[in-house]
This record gives structure tokens, C-alpha cells and sequence, in this order.
């Protein structure tokens, strides 16, 4: 096996500890099933390999390539760095199968070695990543590029509802080819991408009930469904945090009191001329602990810097609010009141 | 083609984990940084 190709020094913005949307593929012939994270802040295909040795794959679904007659040897390493370690693998091409869709010859990643007990608890056995090439720590197209140049979708253009509530059916979709009227209403409003790695566009400030708080000159953000919450610099993010009330816990979350929701201030983003006005019913996450509930903020202090200057990360919190549309065609994200 | 691809919201890790009374010890074992974010506004800017 050529040397170990390891993964870009920059940090991948995988924060796995809070996904919580998955969907299904299928790799190789017959068909073999595996739960992934679609995920536009990375550009890989992985899923677990039968040779994995790590406790975190004895608990999912693995690779079999001996048993695929549609599967291509290629054996060289992959190394993708997460924040709290490191993923090893052996890249392979295969039949790749989403939705209706195929896409031939698909490199994708095999896990061999998978970081400490972030997958063990995982409900997904994979990612399968939508961002740019450059992004892509395995050689060979990314899926969403093979697609577009195999011309198995109607247009080069992707979009994402993601539903808030357990119980709305479906709890989550995402379409390729194009967008579903039925998951949104009102216009798309387009921003262009200013840098084509993650979809990164730039946002024109951030306000919390009308004053304009933070990134009031413009600051670049990114719009990534594999990261839960909506994450930013953490001086702003923690003035931001004692804006909303919340206070912080002894394990970096915040809490706020469930009972001041309807007083808490609005945060709105604007992108574009647009506003797009989170109440704190969109960015307050509530979970259940035995019969008490607790509301934690959707809001989380991530340093990420880019030539361009720190980047905003709009994940789910942001994303269940507006149905989002990722056109590869025009380079452009587009939102629009899910 | 147009294609739907249904997805499945689940529980993340980090709520089973607190469901399971092992969140803690789990960042503290996991995420070293953890500390820092808790005490980031204690420090100087930057």
C-alpha cells in the first residue's frame, strides 16, 4: 500500500456528539445497507470495512468486498481527522445506490480504524459527504459529483428539509436533482458561494433582538447539515449565550430556564439583504431527562478561521427553520421558510 | 431523476449518553477542551 495519505491538517468541523438526522445507500452487488450523515460540511463517502478493528465498527453495519462482484480494488489509505481523533481507512470503488439513484464506480473510504467511543454510541454507520471536491480527503469524485457527471440527476442542484419535531412525517428529506414545493413556502432567496470547499456564503450580521450584535461588518459562514447546532467565534458566541440567559454548565453546554422561553429575544441572521429570525422556540433544543426537561441553547463556540475570517456554522437549529437548497450549477445556497 | 431520500431523525449521542448519566465522564475522557470552553470568558480576549 502506497504511504499513508493522511487528511488535511485543517480540522474537520465533525462534531458526530449531535447528529441527528440519517438516511440510508446502499454499496455493492447485491446491495449492502448502511445509515449515514448527509453531510455538506465534508466531502467523503465512509462506512465501516469487515477489517475494522476498532470497538466503535463491532457495533455497526461493515463493508463486505469480498462478497460484491461490482467491487474494485484500490488499497491505498485515507486519514480523516475528526475533533477528537483520528479515522483510518482503505479507499474502494463500488456501486453506490441512494434513493432510485446509482452512481457507478463510486470511490468511497472503508474504515479500518474508527476514534474512540464517538461511533460506538453512533445511530449512523457512516458519512456521506456533500461539500466540494477540495474538501475530500479520498481521491476520486465525491458522490453528488459523480452523480452530476454520470447525469443521473435532473439538475445539479440538492435541497434539505429538516423537520423540528419527532412527530411530522417525514422527519427529514433530502432531494437530489432539484427542490419539493411541498417543503417550503415563499421565495428562495440565492446567496453565492464565496468559497467553494464547504458551502460557505457571507452573512451581513447577526442581531439579537434588533440590535445588530455581532459580524456587523460581515463575516463568512458555512451552511452544514452534519453539525447540529449553530456554532460561531466563541467571544461572540459566548456574549451572545448571556444575551439569550443561558448559562453555562460545568460540561461546556447552556442551559437555559424553560420557562422564560416566551421572554428570551429573537436572533436574527441576515444573509443576503434577508432576514431569517430565530425565536427561542427555534433555538432553544429541549430534551427530556427522566421526567424533567431541560432547554439547552442551540448556540455553540466553535474557532474556526478561514482566509476570509472566522466562520459562522449554520447547522440543523438554523436549517429545521429554512429549507435550504445547494445548486452546484450556479454556486449558489438558497433558503426559503421550511 | 428527482429523488427523495428519507431521513430519519434519531436521539443524538450526546442525549444518550446524558440519558445514561455518562455524559460527563465521557467529555471529560473525550473532550479536554471542554474545560477551557467553560471557562473561555474567564480569560483575556483572544
Amino acid at each position: 500500500t502506497p504511504s499513508l495519505r493522511l487528511g488535511r491538517s485543517s480540522e474537520k468541523i465533525y462534531n458526530f456528539m449531535d447528529a441527528q438526522y440519517f438516511g440510508e445507500i446502499m454499496l455493492g452487488s447485491p446491495d449492502q445497507n448502511f445509515s449515514v450523515i448527509f453531510d455538506t460540511g465534508s466531502s467523503d463517502l465512509w462506512v465501516p470495512s469487515s477489517y475494522c478493528v476498532s470497538e466503535a465498527c463491532a457495533l455497526h453495519r461493515r463493508f463486505r468486498a469480498f462478497e460484491s462482484s461490482s467491487f474494485h480494488h484500490d488499497g491505498r489509505m485515507f486519514g480523516i481527522h475528526y475533533g477528537s481523533g483520528h479515522l483510518l481507512g482503505v479507499m474502494a470503488r463500488d456501486t453506490l445506490k441512494v434513493g432510485g439513484l446509482t452512481a457507478l464506480n463510486q470511490e468511497f473510504g472503508e474504515s479500518v480504524y474508527e476514534p474512540g467511543a464517538t461511533f460506538v454510541m453512533a445511530k449512523f454507520d457512516g458519512v456521506l459527504g456533500m461539500g466540494y471536491p477540495n474538501l475530500a480527503e479520498i481521491l476520486g469524485n465525491p458522490v453528488f459529483d459523480n452523480m452530476m457527471a454520470q447525469k443521473s440527476v435532473e439538475e445539479p442542484v440538492f435541497s434539505f428539509y429538516l423537520s423540528r419535531t419527532r412527530s411530522s412525517y417525514p422527519e427529514g428529506e433530502l432531494l437530489l436533482g432539484g427542490t419539493d414545493e411541498a417543503m417550503f413556502t415563499g421565495p428562495i432567496n440565492w446567496l453565492p458561494v464565496t468559497v467553494k470547499g464547504y458551502w460557505q456564503i457571507k452573512m451581513d450580521s447577526v442581531a439579537v433582538q434588533g440590535v445588530s450584535s455581532f459580524c456587523p461588518r460581515g463575516c463568512q459562514a458555512i451552511v452544514d447539515t452534519g453539525t447540529s447546532l449553530i456554532a460561531g467565534p466563541t467571544s461572540d458566541i459566548l456574549s451572545l449565550q448571556q444575551l439569550i440567559g443561558a448559562t453555562p454548565t460545568n460540561i461546556g453546554e447552556f442551559l437555559i430556564d424553560c420557562v422564560r422561553l416566551s421572554s428570551l429575544p429573537h436572533v436574527t441572521f441576515v444573509l443576503g439583504g434577508t432576514e431569517y429570525t430565530l425565536t427561542a422556540e427555534h433555538y432553544v433544543r429541549k430534551e427530556m431527562l427522566g421526567d424533567k426537561e431541560l432547554c439547552f441553547s442551540g448556540f455553540q463556540a466553535v474557532d474556526i478561521v478561514s482566509p476570509e475570517g472566522p466562520l459562522w456554522i449554520l447547522g440543523d437549529v438554523f436549517l429545521t427553520e429554512f429549507y435550504s437548497v445547494f445548486d452546484r450549477g450556479q454556486d449558489r445556497v438558497g433558503f426559503a421558510a421550511a | 431523476a428527482l429523488v427523495r431520500v428519507p431521513l430519519r431523525r434519531r436521539p443524538s449521542i450526546r442525549s444518550q449518553l446524558r440519558a445514561d448519566g455518562l455524559l460527563l465522564d465521557f467529555l471529560k475522557d473525550h473532550r479536554p477542551d471542554m474545560f477551557n470552553r467553560r471557562y473561555a470568558q474567564c480569560f483575556p480576549p483572544g
